[in-house]
């Protein structure tokens, strides 16, 4: 199955 | 200080009405620019992006950065109650403990004043990076809002796939499975109704349809909506205003095995 991915892995904090 | 008068109290009403599920407490971002707003939900999976210019008010006036941090439950009881045709004044001193809304009817001398206790939220900015999107979808915001609807009546999932071919918005659940295909579409006497699709690479990628149909709550702000996808990135879903402020939703895509 296919798992939901976290915004914070693709932008990162500034 | 912070001085923005909106011809009409509708805008505001509209765009925290279509991001106040999604996200609670925020901050108002003001500068000489305008007011901006950047919020994660709790889970962390999508962004609200929004950017009100300060052209889109009349006057605007910041002399300083302004953080106004508000829960949105309480700004929507204040909007509500606000006319929709109804002038919309925010006002803020430059370290302040309240906003304060006003509201005047052009029709009548009515001016109703509020003020909402403003909270100090520590709220990390995301950088998001300048990304060219393999496929640029736009499409009516309605017509998107109704397949994000239907589909999630069958799924949790949907998979959206570009290519030549047009747009496939796919879903699979346990009573069956669904799909609708969208091809390039232009209506002369009806532009709102068209379908452009900008494709430099097949993509497909598959996203929660309970954000997405959360996301569809901004339709009302905007004919027209534009889906931005790359392989493996967020999608961005847009809902351009005038001025070229914007409301725009970025959501990480489910990814397999």
């Amino acid at each position: 199955g296919k798992n939901q991915k976290s915004i914070l892995g693709f932008f990162q904090k500034k | 200080m912070l001085e923005a008068r909106l011809e009409q109290a509708n805008l505001l009403k509209k765009v925290v009405d279509a991001i106040k599920d999604l996200v609670q407490d925020c901050n108002f971002d003001c500068n000489d620019s305008g007011i901006a707003l950047q919020a994660m939900d709790n889970s962390h999976v999508a962004l609200v992006s929004m950017m009100l210019k300060s052209e889109s008010f009349s006057p605007f006036r910041c002399d300083r950065n302004i953080a106004l941090g508000i829960n949105l439950g309480s700004l929507t009881k204040v909007l509500r109650c606000a006319q929709n045709e109804d002038i919309l004044t925010l006002k803020a001193e430059d370290a302040p403990d309240v906003v304060n809304l006003v509201f005047e009817s052009a029709e009548t001398d009515r001016i109703s004043e509020y003020d909402i206790k403003l909270m100090d939220i520590d709220q990390e900015h995301l950088g998001i990076p300048e990304t060219e999107y393999a496929a640029t979808i736009t499409m009516p915001s309605a017509e998107f809002q109704r397949i994000c609807r239907d589909l999630s009546a069958l799924s949790e999932s949907v998979s959206i796939e570009c290519s030549k071919e047009g747009v496939k918005f796919n879903c699979q659940g346990d009573i069956g499975s669904g799909s609708i295909h969208l091809r390039s579409h232009t209506n002369v006497d009806k532009p709102e109704l068209n379908v452009e699709i900008d494709l430099t690479e097949p993509v497909s990628l598959t996203f929660s349809l309970k954000y997405l149909v959360n996301f569809c709550k901004a339709s009302g702000l905007s004919n027209q909506v534009k889906l931005c996808l790359s392989n493996e990135v967020p999608l961005l879903v847009e809902y351009a205003l005038s001025n070229n402020s914007y409301l725009r939703f970025y959501l990480a895509p489910k990814i397999g095995d």
